[in-house]
């Protein structure tokens, strides 16, 4: 564990926790895209299955059962609790074209060809990409809530930060993953123009909306 | 590289 890391986590877990609030208090979940919701805890499900075989740390697994039942928490929120608010017409994205790619690459490109090994790299390939139908949504809606923003910037600048872990752990322990890093590249390279737009826009205090 | 596989990670 570096700082890198550490940041990282916590950022992804702010995030994560910002947008069950914004939910929760607003009894709302509207400018949420439910696609990249659902996207995110298959990520998590393939990705964490490792959790009844390897045991890392209490850390490690503590954050694990965190993500899968906060992911599940916010589609039971979107999807039964507060369905009306669900804004579905402006959630379209087709997520057969981030699935299937995912699946193909997994299936290509992989340390070993295990099923843990092979659904834990599709999970990384996917996770890469869960996020376009949130980044269509509010292209097609053309703004976002503040709240919305910040839970896009946490989420974006969670793998930032782990890149700069992988550099560090690169150069500390000779350790590196070129299939996370590369993925955690093209994860990180989407969020930049919505980065841009949150530092040049939400903080200054000016609503979030995209330039006509 | 048997550190690769045991994804240590979130």
């Amino acid at each position: 564990m570096n700082i890198f890391r550490l940041i990282g986590d916590l950022s992804h877990l702010f995030a994560i926790i910002i947008l069950l609030l914004k939910i929760w208090k607003t009894r709302s979940c509207a400018g949420i895209s439910g696609r990249s919701q659902i996207l995110f805890a298959l990520v998590f499900c393939t990705r964490y299955l490792d959790l009844f075989t390897h045991y890392i740390s209490l850390y490690n697994s503590l954050m694990k059962i965190f993500y899968l039942t906060s992911s599940f928490g916010t589609i039971y929120l979107m999807f039964f609790k507060f369905k009306a608010t669900y804004d579905r017409n402006h959630d379209t994205f087709r997520v057969e074209f981030l699935l299937i790619p995912s699946a193909v690459l997994a299936l290509l490109i992989n340390h070993e060809f295990d099923v843990l090994e092979i659904l834990w790299t599709f999970s990384i390939y996917l996770e890469s990409v869960a996020i376009l139908p949130q980044l269509f949504m509010v292209s097609k809606t053309g703004e976002a809530e503040s709240i919305t923003s910040h839970y896009l910037f946490a989420l974006g600048a969670y793998r930032g930060f782990y890149i700069l872990n992988w550099i560090y752990r690169y150069y500390s322990e000779g350790f590196y993953d070129l299939i996370a890093i590369l993925a955690g590249i093209v994860q990180t390279v989407l969020y930049c123009d919505f980065f841009y737009l949150y530092i040049t826009k939400v903080l200054k205090g000016q609503k979030f909306s995209l330039p006509a | 590289n048997r550190n690769t596989r045991l994804h240590d990670e979130l």
